[in-house]
């Protein structure tokens, strides 16, 4: 995933 | 990974099991909505889909896994083995109000069109709505149980500390997603009413009671 969106979170 | 994002995924986590382990402790769900706990379900299905797509570390593939189970292991708990216990007269919110309009909005604004990316936005959105079922349980009964008023608590909780999480975010890395933030705001502010009775109430010792 892309650290900058949101994609890294749950 | 930082300290508002960690404490904000195990609220969640908290917030689930103490859902979990309440049904199977007492061999009840009642006071509990199922049809918050089949939105959430949704939620977590169309969300976490990437499990098969994309590798972000063990840490968020494990919580993934265990919020997917929990899930679906409460709606068993729910809607099979204890089901003689579940309040469905009090469980009357229509959740296609919420399903359809979630999904037409998850066409109107979204980053990309992708299907992807139209599921996770999806389920930003209806997660952000997805409590209000329960909550209308609670309104119509007039009160919770101390550790239903606990899992609310942990579960609002959890989308408030992203708030700092993304606050902490934008200034350290320049991440800046309005539709998770906007959301994200949208669903805690539904739970303000309840944070407010449970500080007052349910903190001091007394069962949450609607006056």
């Amino acid at each position: 995933g892309n650290p900058k969106d949101g994609k890294d979170e749950l | 990974m930082n300290i508002f994002r960690l404490s904000g995924d195990l609220s969640h986590l908290l917030a689930i099991l103490l859902l979990l382990v309440k049904i199977w402790k007492t061999r009840s769900c009642a006071g509990i909505s199922g049809k918050s706990q089949i939105l959430f379900a949704i939620v977590y299905t169309t969300r976490y889909l990437d499990l098969f797509t994309s590798f972000v570390s063990v840490y968020n593939s494990f919580m993934k896994v265990v919020f997917l189970t929990a899930s679906y292991g409460t709606l068993y708990l729910m809607f099979f083995k204890f089901k003689p216990t579940y309040d469905h007269n009090h469980d009357s919110f229509r959740i296609l109000y919420l399903i359809i309009p979630s999904l037409v909005l998850s066409f109107i604004i979204v980053h990309v069109y992708t299907v992807m990316e139209i599921l996770w936005t999806y389920s930003i959105y209806l997660e952000a709505v997805a409590i209000m079922p329960q909550l209308f349980m609670v309104s119509r009964t007039g009160e919770a149980e101390t550790i239903t008023s606990h899992y609310l608590f942990a579960l609002g909780s959890y989308r408030a500390l992203y708030i700092l999480n993304w606050i902490y975010r934008y200034y350290t890395e320049d991440f800046l997603d309005m539709i998770v933030i906007i959301a994200g705001i949208v669903q805690t502010i539904l739970y303000c009413d309840f944070f407010y009775l449970y500080i007052t109430k349910v903190l001091k010792g007394k069962r949450l009671s609607l006056p």
